[in-house]
């Protein structure tokens, strides 16, 4: 699975995802990537999120709209670990990238791996596969 | 000011495969990162990014897809509009190059998701990419994919 979040120079905040599903699932099966709310959620006046992981978890925690209702009250880092601390209740793996409506970018994962790249206007790109890798302080 | 992330999917990614992964995700960023330098918007942004994604057959979306227990392939996309709220999805869809385009041509047109042979419809009646289902196979054994 793959997704995208930006935030363009006018504030519209996009997001997106595509799969190309699991290995020996049942035929008509559809997981969490192309359910607003559980894949990926974008409102300009939040934030846009994309996720990845075990879309049947995905689905039941709604984990997207869970992550924008947290981002209304908290910057994206402390968000994203109150939707993996969430998704605990089902379990799962997850990964979820943010930016917020101020420009904050930031992702977490409780995967083995995550391959991510970001950027900012006048911060070159960088690419990690473990949020460990990317350093916080470099994070607004 | 612009911001852009794009993701590769959250799994075990095998030895030896990191960098593919890291580079794969930098040139979807490349191609996202263009048009919001341009002043485009964040939509087109996502729109090529993903593309980008599909296309690398590192990754498990358009050419990369896995098969099901039925040996097929079926994608799922979706893209949102933050601006509007408007969201455009497909989902079990076997013969789609690019998935994200057809649910982006959705996103003016009303319908919020459509599956199978009706969204395959729908993208050949608004310019969407048919390919044969064969040609989103790539041979990455042992490869679960993930959603």
């Amino acid at each position: 699975t793959v997704g995208c979040v930006a935030l363009d120079r006018h504030g519209n905040i996009a997001a997106g995802t595509s799969t190309g599903g699991l290995t020996g699932c049942h035929s008509g099966r559809v997981g969490d990537s192309p359910l607003p709310g559980c894949g990926l959620y974008a409102d300009n006046v939040v934030g846009g999120v994309s996720l990845s992981g075990d879309g049947e978890s995905l689905i039941r925690t709604t984990l997207a709209a869970r992550l924008m209702h947290s981002l209304e009250a908290m910057p994206p880092g402390a968000a994203i670990q109150a939707a993996l601390t969430y998704l605990a209740r089902v379990g799962g793996e997850a990964g979820l990238i943010v930016i917020d409506t101020e420009g904050r970018v930031d992702w977490g994962h409780n995967s083995a791996q995550f391959a991510v790249a970001h950027a900012r206007a006048g911060q070159p790109a960088r690419a990690f596969v473990n949020r460990a890798q990317d350093a916080q302080e470099d994070y607004p | 000011g612009w911001a852009i992330i794009v993701h590769g999917g959250a799994k075990d990614i095998p030895p030896g495969l990191e960098d593919a992964h890291r580079r794969g995700c930098l040139l979807a960023l490349a191609a996202g990162q263009a048009i919001l330098e341009a002043g485009g918007a964040a939509i087109a942004a996502v729109e090529m990014a993903v593309r980008a994604l599909e296309e690398d057959p590192t990754f498990n979306a358009g050419h990369g897809a896995v098969l099901n227990a039925a040996g097929e392939v079926e994608c799922d996309a979706a893209i949102m509009d933050g601006a509007t709220l408007a969201v455009g999805g497909v989902a079990a869809v076997k013969t789609l190059r690019h998935p994200i385009s057809v649910a982006a041509a959705l996103l003016s047109r009303t319908p919020v998701l459509l599956v199978g042979a009706g969204a395959e419809a729908f993208a050949g009646a608004h310019g969407g990419e048919l390919c044969d289902p064969a040609d989103l196979i790539v041979a990455r054994p042992g490869d679960p994919g993930c959603d």
